[in-house]
């Protein structure tokens, strides 16, 4: 039996959301530790890991590890059907095929029930064509600055930020670097990842050369995180 | 030119 109860659903939408810009479905690990997610997009560039302590709930039950097959979009569906400050319950039985989500109003005056199928996910999905890709930019990091360039077909641009000044937005800027590095990237993914901009005052991307970059949001006040991995783009 | 490069030369998921 696993049985879960969030007083503010609002972290929960933003989590689904943050997800589900990269991936259709995914298998949600549940354990006494809490929910966690490990999943690729459809052309394993780019991976999400997700992981919500069970500090994040009260109550959290989880009698036994149980692995819950979800349909990122229609989750979201069923999210939408709460107010922010509803109090959700999932709960799920140990050899079940449903996520059962309950709302409820903070006042009790309202609830309403949601039965959600799960699906079994086929984790070895085959590859589609990478054919379709946007521009890259290229992230550039030393010890005056981090800098996104991107070259367009028509147009460049780049931004810089300054170790300790301030970006565009009047927000810290705070590099730890080891050793200079240059990376480009496909924007399109980094798009999809700032969907999870709204779990937390602060990013922190994590390049060394020839190897994936790592973007991480924390949730709430160590509640948990959500990380993304992108591969770059790299000389044949 | 610099094609993008997969996840799984890196590491694979579990």
């Amino acid at each position: 039996m696993f049985e879960a109860r969030m007083s503010d659903t609002t972290v929960m939408k933003r989590l689904m959301d943050a997800i589900t810009t990269l991936i259709d479905d995914g298998s949600f690990d549940i354990s006494s530790k809490g929910i966690s997610l490990q999943a690729m997009d459809s052309s394993h560039v780019a991976l999400v890991a997700m992981c919500l302590r069970n500090e994040a709930f009260d109550p959290f039950r989880c009698d036994r590890n149980l692995s819950l097959g979800i349909q990122c979009k229609q989750m979201g569906k069923i999210l939408k059907c709460s107010a922010n400050n509803d109090v959700m319950t999932l709960k799920a039985e140990d050899d079940g095929d449903v996520l059962n989500m309950v709302f409820e109003s903070p006042n009790g005056d309202r609830m309403s029930e949601f039965a959600m199928k799960l699906t079994d996910i086929d984790i070895e999905q085959s590859c589609r064509d990478l054919s379709n890709f946007g521009e890259s930019v290229t992230i550039c990091v030393t010890k005056d600055g981090l800098k996104f360039s991107v070259k367009g077909d028509s147009s460049n641009a780049s931004m810089k930020f300054s170790q300790n000044g301030a970006g565009d937005d009047g927000n810290d800027v705070s590099i730890d670097l080891n050793d200079p590095c240059t990376l480009t990237f496909a924007v399109k993914y980094l798009n999809h990842f700032t969907k999870a901009a709204p779990l937390s005052e602060r990013v922190t991307l994590s390049l060394s050369n020839d190897t994936p970059l790592v973007v991480e949001y924390k949730i709430g006040d160590g509640l948990g995180h959500i990380r993304y991995y992108l591969a770059p783009k790299m000389e044949e | 030119p610099k094609q993008q490069s997969s996840l799984l030369k890196f590491f694979k998921p579990k």
